[in-house]
């Protein structure tokens, strides 16, 4: 553990409680794709199913359940409880174009041809692309609520600092996760567009962000 | 290097 790793998981817990406060306190999941959030469910319990098997630390268990939970969380209020204001009209990014290689993929370059390791690499190249959906519906729809432009700069922040958690273990540890680093980075490259708007409409701004 | 079934990371 460094503090990259530390301040990169605290980032994604952040990212994900402001979502699902922001829907809670509103009352509304307008602007949010739940496909995305559906993803991120399924990234989570493809990935940890290692819960079952092997015991890493209290807080990777502590951690990892929490992630379960608030993603199921934020599926649940989405696609049951505040399901109508869903705007499912503009959440049309077609998923399987994104399932279909991740799935293809992660049965051709994996660690070990095993149940448990083709769901963790599958999982990680899902997390990569997973975003997809909500960054297509905020292009489509031309703008979007700054609670929903944070909690996209905590997610892209969580993985910036895992490349920088990365590079330290790589030169503290000579630790090197190539599946994990190399769909890291391209995760990270898909917020840098969004990080740029971030900066120079919704800092310098206020309130929504809206395309040019 | 990378031990097999040994995600630490989350």
């Amino acid at each position: 553990m460094n503090i990259f790793r530390l301040a990169g998981d605290v980032s994604h817990l952040v990212a994900i409680i402001i979502l699902l406060l922001k829907i809670w306190r509103s009352k509304s999941c307008a602007g949010i794709s739940g496909k995305s959030q559906v993803l991120f469910a399924l990234v989570f319990s493809t990935r940890y199913l290692d819960l079952f098997t092997v015991f890493v630390s209290v807080y990777n268990v502590v951690m990892k359940v929490v992630f379960l939970a608030l993603s199921y969380a934020t599926v649940y209020l989405i696609y049951m409880r505040f399901r109508n204001s869903y705007d499912s009209e503009n959440d049309t990014f077609r998923v399987e174009f994104l399932l279909v290689p991740v799935i293809g993929l992660s049965f051709l370059e994996n660690y070990a041809f095993t149940p448990l390791e083709i769901l963790w690499t599958f999982s990680i190249f899902l997390e990569a692309v997973a975003i997809m959906p909500q960054l297509f519906m905020i292009t489509k729809t031309g703008e979007a609520e700054s609670i929903t432009t944070h909690y996209l700069f905590f997610l892209g922040l969580y993985r910036a600092l895992y490349i920088a958690n990365w590079v330290w273990r790589y030169h503290m540890e000579g630790f090197f996760d190539q599946i994990a680093v190399v769909s890291g980075v391209v995760q990270t490259i898909f917020y840098c567009d969004f990080f740029y708007l971030y900066v120079t409409r919704v800092l310098r701004g206020k309130g929504k962000m809206s395309l040019p | 290097g990378m031990k097999v079934e040994e995600h630490d990371e989350l």
